[in-house]
């Protein structure tokens, strides 16, 4: 059975998409079957892995609400399989909040694929509405990207919290992986006692390397690329193949 | 009667927030009388002028949900004047989604302390949800902060559309100001091109200057203080004054 992750924290920006499709990308080339979910209305992974709606046979939101296989809708970018989303995600989360057992839509509509992969990671909007909350109810552990500022730390506490919820109610063995520390410029004192008061502040394990702020990053995207392919030599593409190697190792 | 603007983009971590404060903080030294509306549950806004939840006596929360009045809950940092969120702004989102009129509570609730302000800016959370279709029907215009990069340029397609929907339903002046470069990284070529194609991919107007990334932003909210304040003499704050004369000319 794989490993489920969650990618989450609810500050915008803090590379949880980039997160979700660089180590994605880094598990698949340690030979793992990676499984992908875009549980974003506004599908930047789903855009970032060349997917446009017109591509797509169908997205997570007909899933959720007219309950089709996720397999019907699962998309495949080289080794890469993908449930995709659309902007219609956001009539699920809608649909979602009057309904009985709504925490569970994602855990249920994973559960048939479950055997075919060794990784599962779960990417997240920014916030911790039910999306968020069915993202956390499906998966073992979180992983919880941080850009090392102070708009972006504050944000965990509340997380870790919804968390505490999660585990109380819906998902009694959630995990925290730990943090990854992402677009990190180490030469900035700001960045250096962020990272640095992690462990006291939040409790919570960093996984080590840091992910250097990197231009290669940014210019993937619009290449409908990971970092591993557009800079396959890059720190920012080695430092994602390092904590893949973590991940993997604590998925056996 | 004031300009009521929303400081509006669906994609996370684009400097709604900054921009809203450093925004207000420059037109305060131009000596206009300003309100900032924080509309996010995050409250990153909040937290950058100083407040914690305990240090509030009620937030827009209370004035969505309860009706209170949102002279009650303003708050004062200096000569910027407040409207602050708490988590609770969850629940106002799902108070709002059954709501008659729910399009309508913010502009409401502002109604009677409009004539006490020459701007008023609204920041949103990174969502295209209620709350932000709030401030959208609340304002004369929309301000636009882009993070020159990829996965930030595709969402303001969406964000027109949102726009165009509110035209037609609940507030048919709405404008567009244009867009804000945000933490503009002039040496890449990414952030150049980003910036070239807005006008004829978005058909939208660029507000002169970009402003540049720099790690006095960054550094400001950790000590409860505008980049203005903090280091007033950086090519940073310097720009978001320039911004402040362009809005406080077309606010006459
Ligand atoms: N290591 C890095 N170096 C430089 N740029 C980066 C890095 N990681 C991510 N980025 C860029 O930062 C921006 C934000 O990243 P991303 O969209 O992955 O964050 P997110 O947390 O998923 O945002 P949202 O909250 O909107 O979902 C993107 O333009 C991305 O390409
Ligand atoms: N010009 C700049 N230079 C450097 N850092 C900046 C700049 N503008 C903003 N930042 C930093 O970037 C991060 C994101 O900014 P901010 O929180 O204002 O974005 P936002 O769009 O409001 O995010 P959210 O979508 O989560 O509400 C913050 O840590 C902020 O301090
Ligand atoms: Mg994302
Ligand atoms: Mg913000």
């Amino acid at each position: 059975m794989p490993r489920v992750l969650a990618v989450a924290n609810q500050k915008g920006g803090v590379a949880k998409t980039t997160t979700v499709h660089s180590l994605g990308a880094a598990l698949v080339e340690r030979g793992l079957r990676v499984l992908l979910v875009d549980l974003d209305p506004q599908a930047c992974l789903t855009f970032s892995m060349g997917l446009e709606p017109q591509d797509l046979a169908g997205s997570l939101h007909d899933v959720i609400v007219h309950h089709r296989p996720a397999e019907e809708v699962r998309a495949k970018v080289g080794e890469l399989h993908l449930l995709p989303a659309t902007i219609d995600l956001t009539g699920a989360e809608i649909y979602l909040l009057s309904k009985t057992g709504r925490e569970y839509a994602l855990a249920r509509a994973l559960e048939p694929l479950l055997p075919q992969y060794d990784v599962v990671l779960i990417d997240c909007p920014p916030s911790l509405g039910i999306l968020t909350i069915n993202a956390l109810t499906a998966a073992h552990e979180v992983l919880v990207p941080l850009q090392c500022e102070s708009l972006s730390q504050r944000g965990v506490a509340q997380l870790l919290e919804t968390i505490a919820d999660v585990r109380s109610f819906t998902n009694k063995d959630l995990g925290v992986a730990g943090v990854v520390a992402t677009m990190y410029d180490g030469r900035t004192r700001l960045a250096q006692d962020v990272l640095a008061s992690v462990p006291a502040t939040l409790g919570l394990e960093v996984l080590p390397p840091p992910v250097p702020k990197s231009i290669r990053v940014a210019e993937a995207p619009s290449l409908s690329r990971s970092v591993l392919e557009h800079a396959p030599r890059s720190a920012a593409a080695e430092a994602y193949r390092a904590l893949a190697a973590t991940i993997a190792e604590r998925c056996r």
